[in-house]
This record gives structure tokens, C-alpha cells and sequence, in this order.
């Protein structure tokens, strides 16, 4: 038996969902953070974040349109995260690193805050 | 898949959604 496996078949398909992302096309809710609005899919939220995840599959919250984060959130390290989940590349700027990792903590992306962690390590000569 | 020959395609695998229309 063979099989054929198409090696770009995930980032081809992550690259469309960007773009319906950017087109606002099929996006099913507005996450709020504190006056900065984003668009996206649900779906990819929960694939890419533990407390997404929680939410959408709570039967009770799972119809909401808008979603508002813990007012402490940074809205530009929430907007890198979700630029991540969308397209696997996370930009880590020494300015911003404490308020992507600590978003990454509160959204529950686990391997994003051990990258975060590294980063610090490896940028801290001390 | 332990078993199966597997080929690699190595090409795009679906449509391109464009940016914009």
C-alpha cells in the first residue's frame, strides 16, 4: 500500500485560514481587549489555546459573539499571539517579551511560555 | 501508517483564498 502525504498541506491550510481571517470571512467572534477589538474563528482559538478551549467547549459560553479578556491583557502582546496561532510565526521583541509571555500564560499556550522563558535565558547575559 | 509507503508531494496541496477579491 502507499500512501501520499503533502508535506504543505497544514501551513497551505493555515495560510486560507489567515486570509478568511483578514477578509472577515466565516470569523464567528470578537475578542475584546480592553478597547481593541479582533476578529477571528473560533475554532482556531480553541485548537491554539487552553482557556479558548475552555470557553468554547463550556455549552453555556460557547454561543458568545464577544469574548472580553481580563482588563490586564496587553492588547499588542494579545495581537502577536493571534498572529501566531494564525500563521506559526511568533515575533519576540525584547520590549514586549514580559507581556507576550504573561498573555501566554493567561491564554494557556504552554509551549509558547517555555519559548518566552528561553528567549529571556538566552537574551540575559546574567 | 507504520508500513505504508509513504511518497512525499512536496507541491501546494489546495487553492490559494486570495488576499483580497
Amino acid at each position: 500500500d502507499s500512501c501520499i502525504q503533502f508535506t504543505r498541506h497544514a501551513s497551505d491550510v493555515l495560510l486560507n485560514l489567515n486570509r478568511l481571517r483578514s477578509r472577515d470571512i466565516l470569523t464567528d467572534v470578537t475578542i475584546l481587549v480592553n478597547r481593541q477589538q479582533f476578529r477571528a474563528h473560533k475554532t482556531v482559538l480553541m485548537a491554539c489555546s487552553g482557556l479558548f478551549y475552555t470557553i468554547f467547549t463550556d455549552s453555556h459560553k460557547c454561543n458568545l459573539s464577544a469574548i472580553s479578556l481580563d482588563p490586564k491583557v496587553d492588547p499588542e502582546g494579545f495581537a502577536i499571539l493571534l498572529e501566531f496561532m494564525y500563521t506559526s510565526r511568533l515575533t519576540l521583541k525584547e520590549s514586549l517579551i514580559m507581556s507576550i509571555m504573561n498573555t501566554a500564560i493567561y491564554l494557556q499556550m504552554d509551549h509558547v511560555v517555555d519559548t518566552c522563558h528561553r528567549f529571556i535565558k538566552t537574551s540575559d547575559p546574567s | 501508517y507504520e508500513g505504508v509507503n509513504t511518497i512525499k508531494e512536496m507541491g501546494r496541496s489546495i487553492h490559494e483564498i486570495p488576499r483580497q477579491d
